[in-house]
C-alpha cells in the first residue's frame, strides 16, 4: 500500500543519514537507497534498476584507487624499509586525512582526506 | 561496510612523512 511504501522510504532515509557521515559520495548513497527499496519491495526492482543505471551513467565512480595495504607495499619499495598497513593508517590519522570510527570499526575520510581518497561501499 | 581507497597523490605525502620519521 502507499502507506507501507511511505514508511519504508522514511526508514531508508533515516538509515541513509548514517551513511552521510562516512564521506561516501551522494551517488553511492542514492544507489544504496534504491538497493534497499528493491530489497524491501522486490516488485519495484525493475524501476530501481532504471534509477541506478541513470546514476551510474551520470556519476561514474572514479578510479577505485589503492587500499592501505597496497600503499604500504609501494612505500616499502620506494623507502626500502618495511612499512606496515597499520603504520600507514596511523600516518593518515596524524596527517589529518582520516579518522577511526571505533563503534562502526571503519575509517572515515576527513575533508582534507577527500582530496586524496574516496570512500566506497565494500 | 565502507572502504577507503587512496589516490596516487597520497604516495608522495606519505613518503615525505615516513622519511622524516625514519631520520
Amino acid at each position: 500500500s502507499p502507506e507501507q511504501l511511505q514508511n519504508a522510504m522514511e526508514t531508508i532515509d533515516r538509515l541513509s543519514g548514517w551513511l552521510d557521515d562516512t564521506g561516501l559520495k551522494q551517488a553511492a548513497i542514492a544507489q544504496w537507497k534504491f538497493n534497499a527499496l528493491a530489497a524491501m519491495y522486490p516488485d519495484l526492482r525493475e524501476v530501481t534498476e532504471l534509477a541506478k543505471q541513470l546514476i551510474g551513467s551520470s556519476s561514474p565512480l572514479p578510479d577505485a584507487g589503492m587500499s592501505v595495504t597496497e600503499v604500504a607495499s609501494l612505500l616499502t619499495e620506494s623507502l626500502e624499509t618495511k612499512i606496515k598497513p597499520e603504520q600507514v593508517n596511523q600516518a593518515l590519522v596524524t596527517l589529518g586525512y582520516q579518522q577511526r570510527n571505533e563503534q562502526k570499526r571503519i575509517w572515515i575520510l576527513t575533508e582534507a582526506g577527500t582530496e586524496h581518497g574516496t570512500s566506497l561501499l565494500a | 561496510g565502507t572502504q577507503v581507497k587512496w589516490h596516487r597523490s597520497i604516495l608522495a605525502i606519505l613518503e615525505n612523512y615516513f622519511r622524516e620519521e625514519i631520520n
